[in-house]
């Protein structure tokens, strides 16, 4: 599992 | 998009419009660090500058927008408007000693090395610590108001349905954010203090006072 920025959270 | 992080924007939406309309209505913004307030403005500027370059869903457009707004009008009120009720002698907390070590984080640890990136990573960690100048505040006045602990009650509560929202992600989508998951850690554990407080006194109807 790839940690990734969440582009959809506020 | 799932339940806990819906409830936590919810929440996050009502601890903003829960201020501003206690400071509007009221007419004072006694009790409230101004300090705390030009920081969650300057967290949503600078983790909201996508909105010019990505439409992710109206959802997501709405929200940021109505953040933004509602945070610069409260920042508006307090130092502006109502200045003259602004409890400046007790507003004191250092916000440089805040502002400079996330700064640095934030060049040090991010995803990447964007701009973009590093505004939001500067973002991420600011927010985590933007309501100390308000504990401050309250731990130097004694005492809060009931409305303002309500309004620290939804602010803690978002971050806290965010820490559940990611655990959710992480089961069902293998999706995880070191960075905002040790950020939003650190921020919701700064309110445990409150929440004790909040839950042994306001809602027993008692006055948020200090000393416990």
């Amino acid at each position: 599992r790839t940690p990734v920025r969440a582009k959809d959270e506020l | 998009m799932n339940i806990f992080r819906l409830t936590g924007d919810l929440s996050h939406l009502a601890a903003i419009i829960i201020l501003l309309l206690k400071i509007w209505k009221s007419r004072s913004c006694a009790g409230i660090s101004g300090k705390s307030q030009v920081l969650f403005a300057l967290v949503f500027t600078t983790r909201y500058l996508d909105l010019l370059t990505s439409f992710i869903s109206l959802y997501n457009t709405t929200m940021k927008v109505i953040y933004i707004g509602c945070s610069y009008a409260t920042v508006y009120l307090i130092y502006m408007k109502l200045k003259a009720t602004y409890d400046g002698n007790h507003d004191t907390f250092r916000v440089e000693f805040l502002i400079v070590p996330v700064g640095g984080l934030a060049f040090l640890v991010n995803h990447d090395f964007s701009p973009l990136e590093i505004l939001w990573t500067f973002s991420i960690y600011l927010e985590s610590v933007a309501i100390l100048p308000q504990l401050f505040m309250i731990s130097k006045t004694g005492e809060a108001e009931t409305i303002t602990t309500h309004y620290l009650f939804f602010l803690g509560l978002y971050r806290a349905l965010y820490l559940i929202n990611w655990i959710w992600r992480f089961y069902f989508e293998g999706f995880f954010d070191m960075i905002a998951i040790v950020a939003g850690v650190v921020q919701t554990i700064l309110y445990c203090d409150f929440f004790y407080l909040y839950v042994t006194k306001v809602l027993k109807g008692k006055k948020l006072s200090l000393p416990a």
